[in-house]
C-alpha cells in the first residue's frame, strides 16, 4: 500500500495510541506513591490544574477547529493528559536515581513545571495528528481550511492556551525526550523545531522572563569578579 | 535519541531547572 500523507499521519496517530495503551489519564500508582512522599502532597493541586487546563484546552480547540470539535478536543487532551503523566513518572525515576532522593516536593508543587510538562505532552499530540507530511507542506496550507486550522494548532499555539511563557516550556523539552523513549525520530525533530524557535526568536519578546533573570544574574556577579570576556 | 543534541550536562535535570534541590 503506498504511504501517503494521511496514511503517514493515521499510522503516527495509531503508533501514539499503542504507546499509551496502557497509560491512565490519572496519576498511576508510583506517582501516587511520589505525591505522598512530598513535604506538601501536590494531588489536589495536579488534579485541579489538569482538569481546568482541559477545559480551557477544549474551549480553545473547538474555537479554532469548530464548536461541534469540543469533544474532539476533550479526547485529544485525553491523550496528552496520559503521556503527562507517563513521562512525569519517568522523569522522577531518573531523578531519584540521580539524585538519591524520594522527595520532590518542591519540583511537583510548581506550577509552571506542571503547565510546562503537559503543554509540551500537548504538543507531541497535536503534532502527531497534523502529521510530518502536512507540517512539511505536502498538502500546502492553501489546498483547505481544514488543513491550515490544523496546522495553525501546533506550536507555539499551545502557549498561547496555557499561558505559558516560551522560556519555561524549552525548560522540559530535553528532560522530556530523555524520559520518553518511544518518542519517534521525526517528533524529536519537531520538538528541536520549537527548541530553535524559542531560543531565535519566543523567548526574547518583551514579556519574556529572561530578562528578569538577566538582570537578577547581573546584580548577583555585581560583586565578584568579572569573568575573561571569552567565557 | 542520537536524533537530538543533548544540551545538560550529566548532573543536571529537571529539578535545577526549575529551580529546586
Amino acid at each position: 500500500v503506498p504511504q501517503t500523507p494521511i496514511r503517514a499521519a493515521m499510522n503516527s496517530i495509531q503508533q501514539l495510541r499503542v504507546e499509551l495503551t496502557s497509560a491512565s489519564d490519572q496519576p498511576s500508582h508510583n506517582l501516587q506513591v511520589y505525591f505522598k512522599n512530598c513535604t506538601v502532597d501536590p494531588s489536589e493541586e495536579i488534579t485541579k490544574r489538569v482538569e481546568e487546563l482541559g477545559q480551557v484546552f477544549s474551549q480553545k480547540f473547538a474555537q479554532a477547529v469548530g464548536q461541534r470539535s469540543e469533544g474532539l478536543g476533550r479526547k485529544r487532551f485525553n491523550l496528552g493528559a496520559q503521556l503527562y503523566y507517563k513521562v512525569m513518572e519517568s522523569m522522577l525515576k531518573s531523578e531519584e536515581k540521580r539524585l538519591s532522593v524520594q522527595n520532590f516536593s518542591k519540583l511537583l508543587n510548581n506550577a509552571t513545571f506542571h503547565t510546562s510538562l503537559l503543554a509540551c505532552a500537548m504538543e507531541v499530540v497535536m503534532a502527531t495528528y497534523v502529521g510530518n507530511s502536512l507540517k512539511n507542506g505536502a498538502f500546502g496550507r492553501g489546498s483547505g481550511a481544514s488543513d491550515s486550522v490544523e496546522t495553525d494548532l501546533c506550536f507555539p499555539w499551545i502557549l498561547g492556551v496555557f499561558q505559558l511563557h516560551a522560556f519555561d516550556f524549552y525548560k522540559v523539552i530535553e528532560s522530556f525526550i530523555k524520559a520518553e523513549p518511544t518518542l519517534k525520530h521525526d517528533m524529536m525533530k519537531h520538538l528541536e523545531h520549537c527548541e530553535h524557535l524559542i531560543m531565535e526568536n519566543l523567548a526574547w519578546r518583551a514579556d519574556s522572563p529572561l530578562f528578569d533573570l538577566l538582570k537578577q544574574s547581573c546584580e548577583e556577579g555585581a560583586g565578584e569578579q568579572a569573568e575573561p570576556p571569552a567565557t | 535519541s542520537q536524533d537530538y543534541h543533548f544540551g545538560l550536562e550529566e548532573h543536571e535535570g529537571i529539578s535545577e531547572l526549575f529551580d529546586c534541590d
